[in-house]
């Protein structure tokens, strides 16, 4: 699964 | 959260604790670009507008206050306080030549045509290139102090553990997303002439220094 928006990097 | 994010953050966040340091205990900002730094400036900016939208963790959330709020602060010394040292005639990359392209780009290539994700998209692509206006200005002196070496080391290996950060969660939890990771080699193969002049110079106690 790509989980495209979960932006959790910084 | 894996080992080779940590250490990438803690990388990141060293590189801009070294530079602030520098600049504040020498008074100068000599040799440091300020086109990089309004360049991460604006990076920062539109990447962490989502700590008003979206919650993750109390360690994201303080690493984006630290990480903007040492941003200004480096701008703020570099344009401000310590402006009278600001190397500005060697300082001279166009920067529209990388924001321009970096938000095309954005407004082509995104995982959703939405204010917020054309932004993260943005700041992604700027960041894999932001460095160079300092690179340029060293490759113009031909020279860097160690610490400014230091510095763009421990920023160059920030984008490096990043890598395998994603090699490894894309392995381990199935999760990988294109535009960071391609932005991502971007970043981190620009950084590659540098860490070999960094392992054959600076690390042998000598000054970073272009041949002529």
């Amino acid at each position: 699964a790509v989980v495209a928006f979960a932006h959790d990097e910084l | 959260m894996n080992i080779f994010r940590l250490l990438g953050d803690i990388s990141h966040l060293l590189a801009i604790i070294i530079l602030l340091r520098k600049i504040w205990m020498s008074r100068s900002c000599a040799g440091i670009s300020g086109k990089s730094q309004l360049l991460f400036g604006l990076v920062y900016t539109t990447r962490y507008l989502d700590l008003i939208t979206s919650y993750i963790s109390l360690y994201n959330s303080v690493m984006k206050v630290v990480f903007l709020a040492a941003s200004y602060a480096t701008i703020y010394l570099m344009y401000v306080k310590f402006k009278a040292t600001y190397d500005h005639n060697h300082d001279t990359f166009r920067i529209e030549f990388l924001v321009v392209p970096a938000v095309a780009l954005a407004l082509l290539i995104n995982h959703d045509f939405q204010v917020v994700e054309i932004l993260w998209t943005f700041s992604i692509y700027l960041e894999s290139v932001a460095i160079l206006p300092q690179l340029f200005m060293v490759s113009k002196t031909g020279e860097a102090e160690s610490i400014t070496s230091h510095y763009l080391f421990a920023l160059g290996v920030y984008r490096g553990l990043y890598l395998l950060n994603w090699i490894y969660r894309f392995w381990a939890e199935d999760h990988y997303d294109l535009i960071a990771i391609v932005a991502g080699v971007v970043q981190t193969v620009l950084y590659c002439d540098f860490f070999y002049l960094y392992i054959t110079k600076v690390l042998r106690g000598k000054k970073l220094q272009l041949p002529a």
